[in-house]
């Protein structure tokens, strides 16, 4: 929409409302780290300010187009709208971006059938002009989680958008993520050149290896090659499709001798939030007892060489494909990641390779579940892939099953399953949202466009025969096998038969080298389940909201007055107070009102009190000296001669 | 391994439900299916 008037600042304010389902609060949450990541749109949780963002479970999804600027604007995340990519959706809604197909050119790229639309809704598929919306010189985008799908507005089965070129008929309506033109656009109109919690990307396509350098005092180097005998045939980027290109970087065990290292160290990163998720794919053709340490050179005062830290030794790499991994870093200082390949014992006829690197400040996965071989199991599978099992941080076991049968919808669903701590865990299970991920493996992860769905066990969500769904799964679930013959029970899985359809997963880097990729985290949530009062908006209207940030313990006992918020600062509790235009709260616990008019009248008062005493200062002065010269005047009149006396 | 179709719990009743369709379900005749318009929530153009 054009007229700046309707942008957001590049932080935005938004509280998530009480009303909002508990899944739905952390799918918003993970939906701002994918703005986080690819744009420089940042969200912070409401102090105070003018103008925010009012997430609430209404009826339905919806949202204004641009900052209206009256003061809260709502945004409803309403049932079955708890998808990552409505609510970016709804986000870029809110950021000022109408749908796609609204576009000035729409009908050089699409045909809207008329008569196929349902009868009085054919105004939802308006033209905007130039004059009302802007294109940002950005062609026109089949691939735009703005798009509205084939399907929209129709009175039978048959499409109402049907796509110049036939090949995007069943890409329009994608709700994956932000695609390349939606990016551009947004990062156009907010003017963004960074983003806040992207770092680095390498495909070792460019010579210069993304700045990164050969370590020192090691006893050999890493190579840039596109090919080793003994394997990768190719890289993991190109996967071998693009003659003359397809690099990635190489340690040749087999040239050096057991316990000889390889260092290859990044170019040097600034970190902002001192948390990082470093990711990249590893090829071992070597000894099976090759590994590669990830270190850590972080730069601080008095360490001008920086200090080396081992963060992780991967071992026991498989051989003979390209397989992902994730490492978790936690660094506040400059910094490099160094890759320290090392030969193991045993023969060696290749070495160990590296490709498609990416840093970012956002949290790693906590699981990883390949599946090899995937394309002969899409449409031959009866049933269901279960994932092997895995434990969430609380100590809660589960699996995710995939179902492919359907010809035409992916399916997945999370099932809690008994496990090892179950004694000591609290059962039904209470606030874990389980996130699953299809990862899109394009090598740059701004780009990459995964699937995502997230699941949250409510304790108090009952089955149809009257048990807690998430309760206890040797209470409740059905006896399983692992594959090794070890029994087990599963409870009843809870997701999706229309993850994701066929089409889709083939399409992009869903699969590459025949793997498919699902990330798994389950997180703890409870925090978001906590109401925190908010401060009263600037329209006057109280709301209760729910704080995002969790609640910590140093608030319990520290109550803020006029609906102050609690936050902890330096490890130290304190009230956040609530402000408007021209009014705001202060002093330690917000007990103290303070607007513009208090501080005119005060001034006024001032000045009048000021004025007064001085006229009072003056009047005494002037009385008082009259009086003295009167007293000193009047008795010795008659000695004292007439003349030559000088009078006030 | 085959799994029992009652053992698990699609929370899509088994519909790739996009955005207009769960607005149209509920009723809400939003502009251009998810837009709130100034004030007004019920109002097409």
């Amino acid at each position: 929409i054009i007229g700046e008037n309707y942008r957001w600042p590049h932080t935005i304010p938004y509280v998530l409302e009480d009303s909002l389902e508990m899944n739905a609060k952390g799918v918003i949450l993970n939906a701002f780290e994918r703005y986080r990541l690819k744009t420089c749109i940042d969200f912070k949780p409401w102090t105070g300010e003018a103008n925010f963002i009012s997430v609430f479970k209404g009826s339905g999804c919806w949202s204004s187009i641009g900052n209206k600027r009256v003061g809260n604007q709502s945004l409803s995340i309403g049932e079955n709208c708890d998808r990552i990519a409505t609510i970016q959706h709804e986000f870029l809604h809110a950021l000022g971006f109408w749908h796609e197909q609204s576009r000035s050119d729409r009908d050089d790229y699409v045909n809207i059938i008329w008569d196929r639309i349902q009868s009085g809704k054919e105004n939802n598929f308006n033209i905007y002009d130039d004059q009302v919306s802007d294109t940002l010189n950005v062609p026109y985008d089949y691939t735009s989680v703005m798009h509205y799908s084939k399907t929209a507005f129709r009175n039978g089965t048959e499409p109402t958008i049907v796509t110049r070129i036939p090949d995007f008929m069943d890409v329009i309506g994608q709700r994956m993520d932000f695609s390349d033109s939606d990016l551009l656009k947004l990062n156009r109109l907010y003017n963004c050149s960074s983003s806040l919690s992207f770092m680095d990307s390498c495909n070792f396509e460019l010579e210069n290896v993304c700045g990164m350098i050969q370590g020192s005092g090691d006893s050999a180097d890493w190579q840039r090659l596109s090919q080793v005998p003994s394997g990768p045939e190719s890289d993991h980027s190109n996967m071998g499709q693009c003659a003359g290109a397809g690099f990635f970087m190489h340690f040749n065990s087999s040239a050096v001798s057991t316990g000889a290292m390889a260092v290859l160290e990044s170019r040097t990163l600034y970190p902002k939030r001192g948390f990082q998720c470093l990711q990249f794919y590893l090829y071992n053709s070597g000894s099976g007892s090759d590994q590669l340490n990830i270190y850590i050179r972080e730069y601080s005062a008095g360490s001008e060489n920086g200090t080396v830290t081992l963060v992780e030794e991967i071992k026991d790499i498989p051989t003979g494909s390209w397989q992902l991994y994730h490492v978790p870093l936690k660094v506040a200082n400059k910094f490099r990641v160094l890759f320290g390949g090392v030969r193991g014992a045993g023969a060696s006829l290749g070495g160990l390779s590296i490709d498609d690197i990416n840093l970012s400040e956002t949290r790693c996965p906590h699981h990883i579940w390949r599946i090899r071989n995937f394309t002969q199991l899409m449409g031959s599978l009866d049933g269901a892939l279960y994932s092997p099992p895995f434990y969430s941080p609380k100590g809660y076991a589960f699996q995710i099953s995939l179902t492919l049968s359907n010809p035409t919808n992916a399916g997945i669903y999370f099932h809690l399953i008994s496990g090892a701590n179950d004694d000591q865990l609290e059962w039904p299970c209470p606030w874990q949202q389980a996130t699953m991920t299809l990862l899109d493996q394009n090598p740059d992860i701004r780009q990459r466009m995964s699937n995502q769905r997230s699941v949250t066990t409510d304790p108090l969500l009952t089955d149809d025969d009257g048990s807690y769904f998430w309760d206890r799964p040797s209470k409740v679930g059905q006896e399983a096998l692992f594959p090794n013959g070890t029994q087990f029970r599963r409870g009843k899985g809870r997701g999706t038969s229309a993850f994701i359809t066929h089409e889709r997963l083939k399409s992009r880097d869903f699969i590459k080298g025949d793997d498919v990729y699902i990330l798994l985290t389950v997180e703890d949530i409870s925090h978001l389940n906590t109401t925190a009062p908010q401060p009263v908006p600037t329209n006057g209207t109280p709301t209760t909201s729910t704080s995002t940030a969790p609640t910590p313990g140093l608030c319990v006992n520290f109550a803020c007055e006029n609906d102050g918020v609690c936050t902890v600062w330096n490890g130290k509790a304190e009230c956040r107070c609530p402000s408007g235009d021209d009014w705001w709260y202060m002093g330690a616990r917000c007990e103290k009102r303070g607007s513009t008019r208090d501080t005119i009248v005060i001034t006024a008062s001032s000045t009048a009190a000021v004025f007064a005493v001085m006229l009072v200062v003056t009047l005494l002065s002037v009385y008082c000296t009259r009086r003295r010269y009167r007293q000193k005047t009047g008795p010795s009149t008659a000695e004292v001669p007439v003349e030559n006396e000088h009078v006030f | 391994l085959p799994t029992p179709e009652h053992f698990v719990k699609d929370v899509d009743g088994g519909i790739d439900q996009d955005i207009f369709d769960i607005n149209e379900a509920l009723g809400l005749d939003l502009f251009e299916g998810d837009i709130r318009l100034d004030g007004v929530q019920d109002r097409n153009s």
